[in-house]
This record gives structure tokens, sequence and C-alpha cells, in this order.
């Protein structure tokens, strides 16, 4: 995997939240996403656009990403990153 | 996908387009139009579901054309990023309506591969919009990345992921085989009857019996899907919603409204039946129901079917006010109920509660400002909002306000100008004129 600057990958973690592969920011603690989290989520972008599943923001991915598309989110908001306790 | 799905109710959805483009050069406001009936066609030849342009802010798809923060919760991002959304079904206001990002270069039949196919996103959203989600599979319409154009919008075919989920959320339309798959074949050999739309008519033969718009008494005044029809004899003339005549000429009846007799010389009442936006046509004792432009089977039938007197009619319209229609004859009123198919007890009245307005109308007609418009003779009369009563200032000319003439015009072939004259907007250029062919150019 390319490495991303801290830009791009604020850019591509924006993105997964956007479109619901991530839970989005907490506005009041300001709380990160794990990586593990980020992996999941990369993944589950990576499968639902038909890409490798590397769990990394690649080159295929990151090219999806600028790819043009629908506001909606593919999945509902945060689904992929939550577990039961 | 994990999103769960909503779905419409009901079966007959309204739509309109509020905004269009501001850059109209790529793409004129009734090909924006055209695109949206069609992509929307696509998913209701498949499913029970039958969509219906109108005029009026209520439409249940309101379709926009808007850029960058647009107070729904979505902003767009300029050009690229993200092109386009559309809300689910449900309850809420904003349920059905579709937006597309205005900062996007557009395109219908582009030649080459810039630009945003308007009706490949157009299908997706509208899958959006009668409640589908996102999909991953690699066929379908829902996949959320733009993947370019989809072909000729009237022969579009969805795939069959989407039939099947569409199916799931719907049903399957009556005469739809559901167990057509890809490579089978074909569900028909013909394409679809499609809604006429405006047609280029600069080469249109002047018919010597046409009516002059200008000197006219009308037979029947209709608006259908937001647009106004005024019919004289065997011909009619169309208006757009903003009130702009789509031609000079008017159009011969039996053609454009397939299956009226071709002998029939007029008609009496036209009006667009709430709730399933039928279109019923009056004459004499009998009437005709329209779907789009294709009469219904087992029409001609009586008027005796809504409880009207063997007499005929002089007008219908319906009543934005109470979503009732109204049919007048002579000095009485009748109120009807479209959704209960029967007239409404205590009718009819006398028309003379409607203060103001002439007896033996011609015909009615609300508009898309809330008002209830009635016109006899050359003259019409403007009964605003919910009340009975005629506005101040009325009658007005009919050919002045809503037929782009001036004062003595006329455009009877008798009365030609010997030389270049300008009517309302329009140049006349008689230098031009052989055969019976008329050239003019639009200045507006």
């Amino acid at each position: 995997a390319p490495s991303l600057s801290s830009e791009q990958l604020d850019t591509g973690v924006d993105w997964l939240s956007k479109f619901g592969y991530l839970p989005p920011p907490d506005p009041v603690t300001g709380q990160l996403q794990t990586k593990e989290a980020l992996t999941k989520a990369i993944k589950a972008m990576q499968r639902f656009g038909g890409l490798k599943e590397t769990g990394v923001f690649d080159q295929a991915t990151l090219g999806l990403m600028k790819t043009p598309r629908c506001s909606l989110p593919d999945v509902s908001e945060g689904t992929v990153g939550r577990r039961k306790r | 996908s994990l999103i769960p799905q909503n779905k419409w109710n009901k079966r007959h959805l309204s739509w309109r387009v509020r905004t269009y483009p501001k850059d109209s050069a790529l793409l004129g406001r009734d090909t924006v139009r055209a695109l949206m009936y069609y992509a929307l066609k696509v998913w209701s030849d498949i499913a029970p579901l039958n969509f219906h342009e109108v005029a009026g802010s209520d439409a249940d798809i309101q379709i926009d054309f808007t850029k960058a923060d647009h107070d729904d919760g979505y902003p767009f991002d300029g050009p690229g990023g993200t092109v386009a959304h559309a809300f689910f079904p449900g309850e809420r206001f904003t349920a059905g309506d579709t937006h597309f990002d205005d900062d996007e270069a557009w395109t219908f039949r582009s030649p080459d591969s810039h630009g945003m196919d308007l009706f490949a996103v157009a299908v997706h959203e509208f899958g959006h919009a009668i409640g589908l989600v996102h999909t991953s599979a690699m066929e379908s319409i829902m996949r959320p990345y733009y993947q370019g154009p989809v072909g000729d919008p009237l022969k579009y075919d969805l795939p069959y992921e989407d039939k099947v989920r569409v199916w799931q959320l719907y049903g399957v339309r009556d005469s739809v085989s559901h167990t057509i798959r890809p490579g089978g074949p074909s569900q028909t050999a013909e394409p679809p009857v499609l809604l006429d739309l405006p047609e280029n008519r600069s080469n249109v033969l002047l018919a010597q019996d046409a009516p002059d718009r200008c000197s006219s008494h009308f037979d029947a005044v209709a608006q259908i899907r937001g647009e106004a029809f005024f019919f004289k004899g065997k011909y009619f003339w169309r208006l757009t919603r903003e009130k702009h005549l789509v031609s000079l000429r008017p159009a011969q009846i039996h053609r454009f409204w397939r299956g009226l007799p071709t002998n029939l010389d007029s008609v009496d009442a036209v009006y667009e039946r709430p709730g399933d936006h039928k279109i019923v046509f009056f004459k004499g004792l009998k009437y005709w129901v329209f779907k789009d432009n294709i009469v219904e089977e087992g029409y001609p039938r009586p008027i005796s079917d809504f409880g009207l007197p063997l007499e005929g009619l002089d007008a219908a319209f319906v009543w934005l006010h109470n979503g009732k229609t109204y049919f007048f004859k002579d000095n009485h009123y009748w109120r009807y109920d479209d959704h209960l198919r029967h007239m409404d007890l205590g009718y009819p009245k006398d028309s003379t509660l409607w203060k103001g307005l002439p007896p033996h109308l011609d015909d009615a007609m609300s508009w898309s400002d809330g008002s209830s418009y009635f016109f006899k003779g050359k003259d019409y009369w403007r009964v605003p909002g919910s009340g009975m009563e005629v506005e101040a200032g009325y009658p007005r000319l009919i050919a002045k306000d809503w037929l782009l003439c001036t004062e003595m015009q006329s455009d009877s072939p008798d009365a030609e100008p010997k030389s270049t004259e300008t009517r309302g907007n329009v140049q006349h250029h008689p230098d031009h004129a052989e055969n019976g062919y008329e050239v003019c150019s639009c200045t507006s």
C-alpha cells in the first residue's frame, strides 16, 4: 500500500464515514477511529465496490473513492464498525 | 445492503421538476422533463407504480438541480464527487425528493465520454425515490458509482437484479413476466407507447380549416399535467406551465389523443382526474378516459355514469381547494367525488353561487397559482384560492393573456400580412412562405 499523507488519510476516513462504513466522528469526545475499525471499514468498502479486500487504502481503493457517485450511504451509518457488547 | 427498505403505500405518485440546470445550453427544459419522464417509466414499466407529472408544490417527487449546501444534510461538492441523491419513501416532507448537483455537466446522448449522463443518474436516483438502496451487484443500476450512459432511454431495460428487487417491494406489474431472465426472448417486440413530446412543427402544413386562436372562443379548456390545453373544433393549442405556447399552430385533437373518433368535430369539456391522473373527455352524452394520450378500453361510455343528466356538459374542472370535480351545465353545477366515484349529495346547485360568473360557461380549469379559471366567449374570469367569488378586474381577454395575441391580431391565412410583421414575440416572414408553409422565428 502507498504511504498516505495525514490529509489523504483524513479524506479516506471522511469518505468512509460519509457513506456509512465508519460511525460518524463524535463531536463531543472527538474520539478517533481505531485501526481495527478502519481496516474493517476499508474491507467492507472494497467488498461492496468489487475490489480485492486488502484492508488498506491502495490505489484501486483510492481510485474508486474518487469516482463520481450518489450521495447516499451504501450501508446504514456505522453498521460495519459496531459490535454487540 | 444493510439499510432497511421503505416503500410507498400508494401506487400513484406525482412528480415535478421544480428547478432546472442553470446552464441549459446542453439540456433544455423540455429535454430535462422528458428524461425524467422516461427515467421514471423505467420503473413503472415493470412494477405497479404510476407516475404523473403535475404542477404545484405538492408533488410526491420534487426534482431540483441545486449545488453546494442546500439545507438537506447532503451538501454537494462541486464537479465530480457526489452528483445526486434522492430521499426514500415515507411520511417525511422530503420523501421521494430528488436532487441533482448543478455543478455537474449534465448531458444526454453526448457524443463523447465527458459529462454526466442525466438519464442514467436519474434512473438510479428514482430507484432510491421508490425505496431501493445501494447494491454491490456489478450489473445493477443501483450500484452507488457512476458507470456512464446506459443507452437510449426509449429502449432501456433494467438489469434483472433490479427488477427482482423492485418486485420484492411492489410486486409485478400486470402483463410483465418475472420469469424472463437475461438472454431469454424479449418481452415484447414493440417499444412501449410513450407520451408524445413536443414536436418540431416548423414544417407542418398549415391546415386551411384551422381556427384562429386570437379570435376564437373555445369549446374546452383544461389543465393537464400542469400544462394548459385550449380546444377548438378539431384542434387544440398547448401552453407550457410557464404559459408559453408550444406552437402557434394548433394540433389536431385525434392525432394526439389516440382513440377519439376521427370524425369528432369538437369536445365539450376535458379534465384530469385526481387520484389516478387519467384524462376525461366529454362530448355530448358520451365520455372517454385516457391514460396519458391513449384511450382506455371500453370507452366511450354514457355520462350517466357520473350521475349527470342527459343534456351534455358545459364545463368540468377539479377545484384544488377540495380536490372535488365540478361539472357545469347551463345555470347549474354538480360536485363529484372522483375518489369515491359518486356525485355528492345536494347537487345540482345554482351556478350563481359562484359570484360574478356568467351562465353557460365554455369550460373551466384550475391553475398552478391556486386559482380557478372560467372561460366563456372571448373572456375569462379568475376565482382565487378557496373563494367562490370572481376577482375584481375580470373578465379579461383569453387571447391576450393566454394565447400570445395582441389587439386586432389574427393569424388566419386570409389575414396574412404582406410584409414582415411582429406579433407578440414572433416574427412572420411572408417572403419565405410558399406552398402553404409559413416561416416564423421566435424571439423569446
